[in-house]
């Protein structure tokens, strides 16, 4: 559907706006690791698709386990969050943002913050070339 | 910015690129003109360039816009979720969800942007054309290349973080005043080329 502005829209169109394809996710808010929560594995099947959980088994589980913790401070640290490895609410927001479907980790080599080097990221150590 | 695992990129025989649209889609010409605002701006800050070509089988880069599953292995999720992929050099594939609404003007500064589900073509086109050229995504959220946009925003124009990936692939335009500062591997972070800004 092509439209010249967003004010060209027809009305009908815009409701879906909030039914986006993640905006379920909102329900996680507040999920810590530990618990187990219904549909917690569509938030996996998230993570594995854009390089975050790397392995992906014939069906994830609703357990907030390790390897959805790992994943969600990977996020967090590649997009400028707080790495609580919680699903606080400003992780939320930018996880149901529209996005491309270009994976951030591809073959297990993490691209963005947390495939840098310490020294680029936080500042707190001091190298030498040699 | 990053790159694909293995860095790859357009081999220097062939930094003049041709591009074609999914005849399927059968596009209007104002819509072609996204793609190449689009295209211009990588081009003005690199030596490669782009033409558009209306043979979609023998195009180095082939822009289509599909829904569902489009046999690629990588399916489309219906509105909004994700919105386009790209595939690294030399594969050249560019796909688009066909059940976006896309609009071409996607200024909504007269818009609550949350209240609306339009997605700016060409600002995905800018992204998606990174990939097309080698660059990863991106941590820096005013760089064309940060993976998400909101709904309803526009971001077309080049960070000096974009350019200077980029650049590091293919060096700067030589007919650019702008954009002469080539960085490499050892440079980045502190050379800014200040094309596009």
């Amino acid at each position: 559907h092509f439209f010249p502005n967003i004010t060209s829209i027809p009305p009908s169109f815009l409701p879906n706006a909030t039914t986006g394809a993640w905006n379920a996710f909102h329900n996680f808010a507040g999920c810590h690791p530990g618990e187990k929560v219904d549909g917690l594995a569509k938030l996996k099947q998230y993570f594995n698709r854009f390089g975050y959980i790397p392995n992906s088994p014939s069906n994830f589980s609703d357990d907030f386990d390790d390897a959805l913790e790992s994943a969600l401070k990977e996020y967090q640290l590649n997009f400028n969050l707080n790495t609580s490895g919680v699903l606080d609410e400003s992780t939320l927001q930018q996880i149901v943002r529209p996005r491309c479907g270009v994976a951030d980790i591809i073959n297990g080599t993490s691209t963005m913050n947390s495939g840098k080097a310490a020294s680029l990221t936080t500042g707190h150590f001091h190298t030498v070339g040699h | 910015y990053t790159f694909f695992p293995g860095t790859p990129k357009w081999p220097s025989s062939n930094l003049d690129l041709t591009y074609a649209f999914f005849p399927g889609n059968q596009l209007t010409d104002s819509v072609k003109a996204i793609f190449s605002r689009a295209f211009d701006r990588w081009a003005a800050v690199t030596p490669l360039t782009f033409t558009e070509t209306a043979s979609f089988s023998s195009a180095d880069l082939k822009i289509g816009f599909f829904s569902g599953d489009h046999g690629d292995g990588e399916p489309f999720d219906g509105q909004m979720g994700t919105l386009a992929h790209a595939f690294s050099p030399t594969n050249g594939h560019f796909h688009l969800d066909g059940d976006e609404n896309w609009v071409l003007d996607g200024d909504s500064s007269s818009l609550t942007s949350s209240s609306t589900s339009a997605i700016d073509l060409e600002s995905v086109a800018v992204h998606e054309i990174g990939h097309l050229l080698g660059l990863g995504h991106s941590s820096v959220e005013e760089s064309i290349m940060f993976p998400t946009i909101s709904s309803g925003s526009k971001k077309i124009v080049l960070a000096s973080d974009d350019i200077q990936g980029i650049q590091v692939l293919y060096g700067g335009n030589p007919n650019s005043n702008s954009s002469s500062t080539t960085t490499t591997g050892e440079e980045r972070g502190t050379s800014d080329s200040g094309a596009y800004s």
